[in-house]
């Protein structure tokens, strides 16, 4: 899907969701980036951490992805500072 | 498992904690010994030995806050982040925070301290995160009993410290099954809302038409009121109830919600009180009966009336031509019975009465 086309509240709400959760726990780079840039870095972290949790690593913000994201955890970040 | 770069631990093996503040969730005395059985954990299978300060700094701070709590890395209020901690080393190093926002408990009613704790405490040791679902060390919180530390979890904790040379008998969980071992067997197999869940040991795997990497979930993260072992499994689907069965009781589960007036004995079925155990258990969409599986018989039940069928238990190597050994999981897909034995599955035809193919137990697992 691409990031920059306007996405309905609830994606929205998901996608800003999955970016935090990307950034604390995956490493995915704050600030502002070029609009591929950004695409591709989101990609890349979350395919990290479907890797991690041996989900299906699809790339893109599924199901079974974000129903993880939402479990309560701890706040350790799961790869290597 | 997994250690932080470089494999960062104490240089001692004594390492003294000191805990700052306790949350009013929890009584203090049960706060002091939900941390030191959380560090006894560790101690039971190192050579770590704890010492705990009153005053001072010592290597492993422990306290409660919430949202930013002085060291700029915020907790997020109730649920989402719960706690963390900070590798070996000086100052921050091996501090441990818990977030005051959460609800603390000693059972299971919200977020049990110990089980939190202990993980933390092993992060504040040098362990980092786990991807196994079974280790202490995942990231994701759930609930279990008994030691909490997986031989995963020891093997990790053991590569950076060292065995207990006066080792306390302890029992760790054992590890995730590996879905591609060869030799791997089911528990149990069956439907649920058009995806297939498989049943092995602690966990259970989610098989859904339209993914292919099927999911791995401890099976009490999801149902938490049914045992960690589960002998059988079978879909009603016309009434949306999964039923599971353990040693001699049985649950029923809509969804993810467990029906009330549930455990029941499996006897209620009318299986004799004889029968210890259900080996498997099929749903036959096409007769409307239900077929119980027990050693080297099985039993047929009438969904619609609630009622054993008269003349069982009959022989399963009589019934079903090619099939003479035990059952340990069964399935019923378009005509087809699905019989699983230790590694292999046997593919009988309900219609031509015998068994159309051989094939390894896991290659429904895409092994």
């Amino acid at each position: 899907a691409s990031f920059s086309v306007p996405l309905p509240p609830d994606n929205t709400d998901n996608y800003l969701l999955a970016e935090k959760y990307l950034r604390r726990f995956y490493g995915l780079p704050a600030g502002l980036q070029g609009r591929q840039g950004s695409a591709d870095a989101f990609q890349t972290s979350i395919k990290e951490m479907q890797k991690f949790f041996k989900l299906e690593v699809t790339g893109s913000l599924d199901d079974n992805t974000l129903e993880l994201m939402k479990q309560a955890r701890c706040g350790v970040p799961d790869i290597g500072e | 498992y997994n250690h932080f770069p470089r494999h960062l631990k104490w240089q001692s093996n004594t390492v003294t904690f000191r805990i700052l503040n306790y949350t009013p969730d929890l009584k203090k005395a049960d706060v002091d010994r939900a941390v030191r059985s959380a560090l006894n954990v560790w101690a039971d299978v190192t050579p770590l030995v704890f010492k705990k300060l009153y005053h001072g700094n010592a290597d492993i701070m422990i306290s409660f806050g919430s949202k930013e709590h002085g060291d700029y890395n915020p907790f997020d209020g109730p649920d989402g982040l719960l706690a963390h901690a900070y590798p070996p080393g000086q100052g921050i190093g091996g501090d441990t925070h818990f977030d005051e926002d959460e609800h603390w408990t000693k059972d299971s009613s919200a977020y049990n301290l110990f089980i939190v704790a202990a993980h933390e405490l092993g992060h504040a040791l040098g362990m980092s995160h786990s991807s196994d679902a079974g280790a202490l060390m995942y990231p994701v919180y759930s609930y279990a009993t008994g030691f909490p530390l997986a031989e995963d979890d020891i093997e990790g904790i053991q590569a950076l410290y060292g065995e207990n040379p006066n080792p306390r008998k302890v029992k760790p969980k054992p590890d995730a099954p590996n879905k591609c071992d060869p030799m791997l067997s089911f528990d149990a197999v069956t439907e649920l809302r058009g995806e297939t869940i498989i049943f092995k040991d602690r966990f259970y795997w989610r098989i859904h038409p339209q993914i292919v990497e099927p999911e791995q979930t401890l099976i009490k993260s999801t149902w938490p009121s049914i045992p960690n072992k589960v002998d059988a499994a079978y879909e009603n689907p016309e009434k949306d109830l999964v039923i599971i069965f353990s040693g001699i009781r049985m649950w029923a589960l809509n969804g993810y919600n467990l029906v009330d007036g549930y455990p029941k004995y499996i006897h209620k079925l009318g299986l004799p009180k004889s029968i210890r155990k259900i080996d498997a258990a099929v749903y036959i969409r096409d007769t409307g009966k239900t077929l119980f599986f027990t050693d080297e018989e099985y039993w047929s039940y009438d969904e619609a009336t609630g009622t054993m069928d008269s003349g069982y238990p009959r022989s399963i190597e009589t019934d079903f031509p090619g099939m003479d050994d035990e059952v340990d999981a069964a399935a019923y897909h378009y005509g087809y019975l699905y019989f699983f034995h230790e590694h292999m599955q046997y593919e009988y035809s309900y219609s031509s009465r015998k068994v159309l193919r051989i094939l390894r137990t896991n290659s429904i697992l895409n092994c």
